[in-house]
């Protein structure tokens, strides 16, 4: 694949936030989005998948110190946007392996995916850029995961 | 924020699989990652949202050349992970805005979705990382989505 692993790191200051429901139209995302910058909460990782009888959840992550904010935010939110409710989890981590060349990273995900099943440890959430992949895991089982990736990818035990 | 946006692009050679109520334990992102790779199919985008009654759903892109090949992977990893079910959708286009020091980059991010909404643009699936927010629209929309980003953060026609 020509991918080359450069490093993996991971981020224990993440707390979810987990929007069920919202309506699937025009204007929702940028509504959710407003309501946190409005509040200068800084959001790290933003997935969506696509909806289902026009329905989606969106998923966002911010600071643990931003998580009491960032739930009245999505209180606001699950009314204004008739929503069917949210979920907050703190106890999460972000597990990042960074690559060149992964246009094409199908081969670099299998090896990371499977280095932490073969831990036994849960992957609650995927995004991905070119560059990246990033996975949530319980913030419990962070270091062991990081130790699995970087196995796996033959790194030493430095960021990036 | 103190973030420059340095670009936007779109990409239409894209096409979507939904992988619907996937078992969400340990192993099985390894397993549909697994069946993608062993048919040598590049994957783009993988976003998985937290799980809800203990299924997932998982979506990626591939390339519309890759398409049939990635239904008859899809098809198979149904039946064998006992997935609720799948869709395509060829019709898709994903469009990414770049930037630099986007950890917070929740202002970015508001403004790139309002001025998709302005447009009545509709948003089907987002996934981020620190320096890109990329999100999937109709393929037919495509354009006017990349002009509508350009105009909001002042671009010029040209990608990153
Ligand atoms: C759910 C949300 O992303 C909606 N589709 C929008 O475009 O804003
Ligand atoms: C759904 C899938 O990501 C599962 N949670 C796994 O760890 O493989």
């Amino acid at each position: 694949e020509g991918i080359v692993v450069s490093g993996a790191a991971v981020s224990k200051d993440e707390a979810k936030i987990a929007l069920r429901g919202v309506p699937d139209k025009p204007g929702i995302a940028a509504s959710i989005l407003g309501g946190f910058a409005s509040h200068n909460i800084n959001v790290d990782v933003i997935i969506q998948n696509t909806s289902e009888a026009g329905l989606a959840d969106m998923s966002l992550t911010v600071s643990k110190a931003d998580l009491p904010d960032a739930r009245s935010v999505a209180e606001a939110l699950v009314v204004d946007l008739g929503a069917s409710g949210f979920e907050c989890d703190e106890n999460i981590a972000k597990l990042s392996v960074v690559g060149i060349g992964m246009r094409s990273h199908t081969g670099v995900a299998e090896r990371m995916f499977s280095a932490l099943a073969e831990e036994g440890i849960n992957i609650q959430m995927i995004s991905t850029s070119e560059i990246k992949i990033s996975v949530v895991v319980d913030e419990g089982l962070a270091d062991k995961a990081l130790m699995a990736v970087h196995r796996a990818f033959d790194l030493q035990n430095s960021p990036f």
